[in-house]
């Protein structure tokens, strides 16, 4: 689209496509072209530059605008972060990236193997922990998942940790089953600590398609979700369905996970976003 | 779902006449939307409304049918011809241990599908061998190696760090335990890491597979024609395992793949047992698609 002079009908259909391939989802990508044509008709005769330039700022809009920071203040005691989502969306190797980041800005993390049902998950959340260099409370194999997040609270209580994270099972939001033991999981960590828990994140996994749409929606009905975690955007997919999820919960992306390293985690910026989307 | 939408377009053509241009076009929007819903590839939805156009213009309005039902048919049964056709097996034929290469992108499902097809492959009276070939992500060879103990499956536990000598040597165990077939379990990857690409091309050169199986998330959007026109270019694959279909993902890009490269689904992941492997049905994922 870009390198032509003027601007005719047939990119039109270009932006529609680039947001389409983007997972914007077809609403979405419809609603912004028809806000984009309107917005042209004014300009009499643009150019691709400025309607790109108008579209990255409808992108970086409809995304808040400005990066929201993580609600870490849990006032007397720790503040708890409980990390959520379907199977292999990135929650383990988020917490240990952000257990390293808030551990290098000085604050005392403790991280909890919430994961009590997969095989060899407490075991790589213990390698996380250690790189990270914070210490990690576990539960046996096949414990009851509240009860090892329970006495998470407790050992974080007892450090004076400043942050916990919770790291919790996989599980896809059909399965009523998983999510009353998540729902479990919430109530335990309001009982030990009121005002807790201060984040909900949900992790999608940047590939996702409009799925991650329903996914927050039932997580967040059930759950309360206060953030998003896009982990995998340094593949070759956008992570457009962000937007819809926006523009249908209110819930803003407040990190991305950009590799498999423990820096590799980086704030979401709206801007940044919308300039990888439609540069 | 798709016939209640096309209802409305077709309001006005019960039992008389032919579907027309017209008539066809307004529907074929609505079908083009359906598909974008159920994730399929944008470029693949365009593509299959064509064909879908071909097929059902010119169509006599059948009488005692809705013509929105007629439409749905020809888009159903354009669907599950493009969906299926080859029978889908697995080629584990040949000399034993037959080797087995499981790739695909990071969480996707790779090393549960190894112990699920482990399961498979015993209940067909085979000897399923596991490698976990996978020494980057942390407790990975601990995941592979405890699904196989709780299976009841061999399992290859050698100490080396680098991919490719785990399998050479994952083999020579193979044949020493008398495993008829090799199931190598990879490290996830982006078909864009062009280092780690090459790293699976030394593994394929190593151990000759007779068949690589690429693991697709089934909740992947758009990106599918990426990771399966990369991974086709890069590698090769014989055939594709889509997962975490006990979910509500519709699954379109089981049609953007197979209509991208020609390779078909074999198997469908339901769940996180290792029982949870279902052979690949393109009614069943059709209708789906199309819900
Ligand atoms: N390239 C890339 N890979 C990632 C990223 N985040 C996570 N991964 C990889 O994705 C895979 C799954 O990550 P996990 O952290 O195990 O995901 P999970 O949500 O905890 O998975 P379950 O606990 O099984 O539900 C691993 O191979 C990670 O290394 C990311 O930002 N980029
Ligand atoms: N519900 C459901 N979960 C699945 C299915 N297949 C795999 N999983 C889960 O998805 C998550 C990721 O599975 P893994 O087997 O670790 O994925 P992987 O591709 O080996 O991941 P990497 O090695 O990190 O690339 C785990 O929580 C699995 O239990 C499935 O068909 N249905
Ligand atoms: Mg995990
Ligand atoms: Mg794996």
């Amino acid at each position: 689209v870009k390198g032509r002079s003027s601007f005719d009908e047939g990119m039109w259909e270009e932006i529609e496509e680039l947001l389409l391939r983007s997972d914007t989802g077809a609403a979405v990508a419809e609603e912004i072209v028809d806000e984009l044509r309107l917005a042209s008709g004014r300009w009499g005769k643009p150019d691709a530059e400025q309607v790109f330039s108008q579209l990255r700022e409808s992108i970086a809009t409809r995304l808040g605008g400005e990066p929201v920071p993580l609600q870490l203040d849990g006032g007397e005691g720790p503040a708890v972060v409980l990390v959520i989502g379907v199977n292999g969306a990135g929650k383990t190797t988020s917490i240990g990236k952000l257990a390293a980041r808030l551990s290098g800005e000085g604050k005392r993390v403790l991280v909890v193997a919430g994961d009590t049902y997969r095989m060899a998950a407490m075991e790589q959340l213990a390698v996380w922990a250690d790189r990270a260099d914070v210490p990690i409370v576990k539960g046996k194999e096949g414990a009851d998942a509240a009860a090892v997040v329970w006495d998470g609270l407790e050992a974080g209580v007892r450090r004076g940790s400043d942050v916990i994270l919770v790291d919790t099972a996989g599980r896809l939001h059909t399965k009523s089953g998983l999510m009353d033991e998540l729902v479990k999981v919430r109530r335990v960590i309001e009982k030990r600590l009121p005002g807790a828990p201060h984040e909900v994140l949900l992790v999608l996994d940047g590939t996702t398609g409009q799925n991650a749409i329903q996914q927050a929606r039932v997580f967040g009905e059930s759950l309360g979700v206060t953030g998003l975690v896009l982990a995998k955007l340094d593949g070759t997919a956008k992570g457009g369905v962000v937007m819809a999820i926006r523009r249908e919960l209110d819930v803003p992306v407040k990190l991305i996970g950009v590799g498999e390293k423990l820096e590799d985690l980086q704030d979401f910026d709206p801007a940044a976003f919308a300039e990888a989307l439609a540069p | 779902d798709l016939s209640s939408r096309l209802e409305g377009v077709f309001k006005s053509l019960r039992g008389r006449g032919v579907l027309t241009e017209d008539n066809v076009r307004e529907a074929l929007r609505e079908i083009r939307r359906a598909l974008l819903e159920a994730d399929v590839h944008y470029k693949v939805a365009k593509d299959f409304v064509k064909r879908v156009e071909e097929r059902a213009v010119g169509q006599e309005v059948l009488k005692g049918i809705h013509p929105g039902q007629q439409v749905v048919k020809v888009v159903h049964d354009e669907m599950v011809q493009l969906l299926g056709g080859t029978v889908a097996e697995p080629n584990i034929t040949g000399s034993p241990p037959v080797p087995v290469m499981v790739v695909g992108l990071q969480g996707s499902g790779k090393t549960t599908t190894c112990a699920k097809l482990a399961n498979w492959l015993k209940k067909k009276g085979r000897r399923p061998y596991l490698v976990p070939a996978d020494p980057y992500r942390p407790a990975a060879r601990d995941q592979l190696i405890k699904l196989a103990q709780a299976n009841g499956h061999a399992v290859y536990e050698g100490p080396e760090e680098d991919p490719v000598e785990i399998c050479r040597r994952g083999m020579q165990e193979a044949v020493r335990a008398a495993a008829d077939v090799v199931l190598l379990d990879t490290a996830g990857r982006l078909h864009v890491d062009d280092e780690l690409m090459e790293e699976l091309r030394q593994v394929r050169a190593t151990v000759k597979p007779h068949e690589i199986l690429l693991v697709v998330d089934g909740m992947i959007g758009q990106d599918s024609v990426n990771v399966a026109e990369q991974f086709r270019e890069k590698l090769g694959f014989d055939g594709v395992v889509l997962t975490k279909m006990d979910g509500d993902a519709r699954g379109g890009a089981a049609l953007s793949i197979r209509h991208v490269t020609g390779v078909p689904i074999k198997f469908l992941g339901v769940g996180e047992s290792a029982d949870a492997l279902e052979p690949f049905h393109p009614d069943r994922m059709a209708s789906r698609i199309l819900n």
